[in-house]
């Protein structure tokens, strides 16, 4: 949490326009801290948080009461499960099965209860509200898409273009973003987050849009934690 | 579908002003002018704020029985049709290890809302400063005590509105059909329903809202800085933020240092 306090204290810096995508490189190594809970998880169980995650980026509806109630988690309240409530029975499962996953069962009265220490670490509910809070600030276009490269199986070369963009904000294409399908969809949805990607050969020019607010931020931030989610041993 | 339409007309009229859009159609009638809207800071700098009404108004959280009749200006704002859509149209073919996975996904979603000639109402800041001289907010009012625990939410006073004038209507048409081959039991894009392998699918929907006149559309706030007395200040500055005043409290002095500082005292203090 040291480098949210952080940001929560001194003024949040706005991100320039049009510039060199490595304005947000030291974010992303920030990022990897923040996301170390996953990739110290167990395999199966890492597995299984993917899945339930990458379920949850096709229902924006799910998104936000998960969000909703990792929120209340983390800022030690007792959750309101209203709006769970209000989900149809298998939005209600993807939501009580993906709290299970960090920690959390949901079963009895309606209530967030937390599971024995085995199951619950409070910072892997921090990493994994890290993650859905940026995840449910996209649109709807941009979280489809997502999902896209969640099938597809291009995140990690999504992560590995978002770390290895030099200061001019050039990288090296990489399999399997160098076929042309592949890379429209990244280049899609790094558009839907105000980043323009260029292609020039066997590389690629990542820059901030004209008016990129936190969206730039906010992608670099799910892509991390997808990324290290769906990492194998 | 209330939520996307008036999250669409904000982002087309007043993109990153001061408009927050309506998400629910039933906090409409909450919405009237110099009602109370709490403003939810999120856990994150990234996030947006969250702005949840009441059913207070600041009159209601006030010490004394004189309440403060908003003065209002009402005036036409603008007639506005909105029409989105996309349409998707993609073929994927890769290979992933010994896997070869193809989808094919054709979409479409048209959201048209026929808002229609719009009024705004606005609140006279400057009649409310002068009814807010020398104005208390009552502490120990529920709601504010309930507020005021809560360390990340600012009351706010409702400033602005821009309303309906006529019934209006919102629908939503979506229509999808995809295709799907796969070793994998892979999902389309845009396509919640899950697909058998080389699979096809089509799902359609139509939705029409009919909407009152007199609907809140979006509206605007004004932030309460509020002193642990209970004085108040308005923020009309953008870059001025409310909240309430932490209490600080007084430490504990030893009887000596006191007597130095006031004379003798006539109670001990008791310890904290």
């Amino acid at each position: 949490g040291g480098w949210i306090q952080r940001k929560r204290s001194e003024d949040v810096r706005n991100i320039p326009s049009e510039a060199p995508l490595s304005v947000l490189k030291q974010d992303l190594e920030e990022f990897k801290t923040q996301f170390k809970p996953f990739a110290e998880m167990p395999e199966d169980k890492r597995s299984a948080l993917f899945k339930m995650v990458n379920k949850v980026l096709y229902d924006k509806a799910v998104l936000i009461v998960v969000e909703n109630v990792l929120e209340q988690l983390s800022s030690g309240d007792k959750p309101d499960l209203t709006e769970l409530e209000e989900l149809n029975p298998s939005q209600k499962a993807c939501v009580t099965a993906l709290l299970q996953a960090i920690g959390y069962s949901c079963e009895k009265e309606s209530k967030v209860m937390e599971m024995d220490s085995l199951h619950r670490s409070p910072c892997l509910l921090t990493a994994t509200h890290f993650l859905t809070s940026a995840m449910q600030e996209m649109s709807n276009s941009c979280l489809s898409e997502l999902a896209s490269c969640c099938d597809l199986q291009i995140i990690h070369a999504l992560c590995s273009l978002l770390s290895s963009i030099t200061a001019e904000g050039n990288s090296s294409l990489e399999t399997p973003l160098i076929e042309e399908k592949t890379f429209h969809i990244a280049e899609h949805l790094f558009a839907l987050s105000n980043i323009n990607l260029q292609k020039d050969q066997s590389a690629v020019r990542a820059t901030t849009g004209k008016q990129p607010g936190f969206l730039p931020l906010i992608l670099c931030i799910a892509v991390s934690g997808l990324a290290t989610l769906s990492e194998s041993h | 579908m209330f939520a996307k339409a008036t999250s669409n007309f904000v982002k087309q009229i007043d993109s990153d002003g001061e408009l927050i859009p309506v998400a629910r159609l039933n906090d409409s009638d909450k919405l009237q002018p110099l009602c109370l809207v709490i403003k939810r800071k999120r856990f994150w700098f990234w996030q947006k704020p969250k702005y949840i009404s009441s059913p207070f108004t600041l009159s209601d959280v006030l010490t004394g029985d004189k309440p403060i009749k908003p003065v209002v200006v009402d005036s036409d704002f603008l007639k506005y049709e909105g029409t989105f859509g996309d349409i998707i149209g993609g073929n994927v073919e890769t290979e992933v290890g010994n896997l070869n996975i193809s989808m094919e996904g054709k979409g479409s979603s048209k959201l048209q809302s026929s808002f229609g000639d719009l009024r705004k109402q606005e609140v006279d800041v400057l009649h409310l400063l002068q009814d807010s001289e020398e104005r208390v907010i009552n502490m120990d009012h529920p709601f504010v005590q309930q507020t005021r625990e809560r360390p990340n939410e600012v009351f706010g006073v409702l400033k602005e509105k821009v309303i309906t004038t006529q019934k209006c209507l919102i629908s939503e048409q979506v229509q999808e059909e995809g295709q799907c081959g796969s070793m994998l039991g892979l999902r389309a894009k845009r396509i919640k329903v899950s697909v058998q392998e080389n699979g096809n699918m089509q799902k359609d929907s139509s939705v029409v809202l009919e909407i009152p006149p007199e609907t809140v559309l979006a509206y605007s706030i004004i932030e309460l800085s509020i002193k642990t007395d209970g004085q108040y200040e308005l923020c009309l500055l953008p870059d001025k933020c409310g909240g309430f005043e932490a209490e600080t409290r007084k430490k504990p002095v030893s009887p000596e240092l006191q007597s130095l500082v006031d004379g003798p005292m006539d109670e001990p203090m008791e310890p904290d």
